[in-house]
C-alpha cells in the first residue's frame, strides 16, 4: 500500500 | 529548518494569536468569517493525523498541536461563547464551492492514492482557498478592523516566507514538491490585492475601507 512521502514541514 | 520556514511559521503563530487575542479581548468576532476559521481548523485537522503516527521533531509536534488547539479555540469562541457578534448576514460565501473541487483535485492529483496522502493533499489545496470566505466578507462589509487587517497580514506572509523556504530548499536540499508549491503561489496570489490595500493604507494609518 503506498504511504506517499513523509511531509515535514508543518 | 531554514530562516523562511521559521519566520514563516513564526508569522503564522503570530497570526493565529492575534485573531484568538482579538475575538477573546474585544469579546466580539464582528468581521471575522466563520466560514473561513472551520476551514483552517479542517486545514490542521486533515493535515497533522501524522501527530499519531510519526514523530518528525519536538518542534514540529509541539508547533501542530498549538494550531490545532488554537484553531479550534477560534472555531468555538466564533459558534460559541461570542456568537451573538458573529455576522453571519456577511459571511456568506458557499464553502461547497471550495469543497468540492478541493475534494475531487485531491483524489485526482496527490503523490501517493493512500488515505493520509490524499488527507494531506486535500489539506493543501484546501488551505490554498480557505481564506476566501474572509476575504470575500471584507468586500462585502467594506471595511475591516485593523487588528483584523494585521491578522491577514502575518497570515499571507507566512505562505510568501514558504515560497522563499522551497526555493532555498530546492537549492540546497534539492527537495521539490510541486504540489505544495502550486498550492502556495494560488494562496500568496489571493492575498495579492489585500497586501496592496493594507501597504498602502493600513501602513499609512488610514483604516482599510474598499471601494463599496
Amino acid at each position: 500500500w503506498p504511504r506517499g512521502p513523509q511531509h515535514d514541514e508543518l | 529548518m531554514n530562516i523562511f520556514r521559521l519566520t514563516g511559521d513564526l508569522s503564522h503563530l503570530a497570526a493565529i494569536i492575534i485573531l484568538l487575542l482579538k475575538i477573546w479581548k474585544t469579546r466580539s468576532c464582528a468581521g471575522i468569517s466563520g466560514k473561513s476559521q472551520i476551514l483552517f481548523a479542517l486545514v490542521f485537522t486533515t493535515r497533522y493525523l501524522d501527530l499519531f503516527s510519526s514523530f518528525i521533531s519536538l518542534y514540529n509536534t509541539v508547533m501542530k498541536v498549538i494550531y490545532i488547539m488554537c484553531a479550534y479555540a477560534t472555531v468555538y469562541l466564533i459558534y460559541g461563547k461570542f456568537k451573538a457578534t458573529y455576522d453571519g448576514n456577511h459571511d456568506t460565501f458557499r464553502v461547497e464551492f471550495l469543497l468540492i473541487p478541493v475534494v475531487l483535485l485531491a483524489v485526482l492529483i496527490n503523490h501517493a492514492f493512500a488515505p493520509m496522502e490524499i488527507l494531506w493533499t486535500f489539506s493543501i489545496y484546501l488551505e490554498s482557498v480557505a481564506i476566501l470566505p474572509q476575504l470575500f466578507m471584507i468586500s462585502k462589509t467594506g471595511e475591516a478592523e485593523t487588528i483584523t487587517t494585521h491578522y491577514l497580514f502575518f497570515l499571507g506572509l507566512y505562505r510568501t516566507l514558504y515560497l522563499f523556504n522551497w526555493i532555498w530548499r530546492f537549492y540546497f536540499e534539492g527537495f521539490f514538491d510541486l504540489i505544495a508549491v502550486v498550492a502556495g503561489l494560488v494562496q500568496t496570489i489571493l492575498y495579492c490585492d489585500f497586501f496592496y490595500l493594507y501597504i498602502t493604507k493600513v501602513l499609512k494609518g488610514k483604516k482599510l475601507s474598499l471601494p463599496a
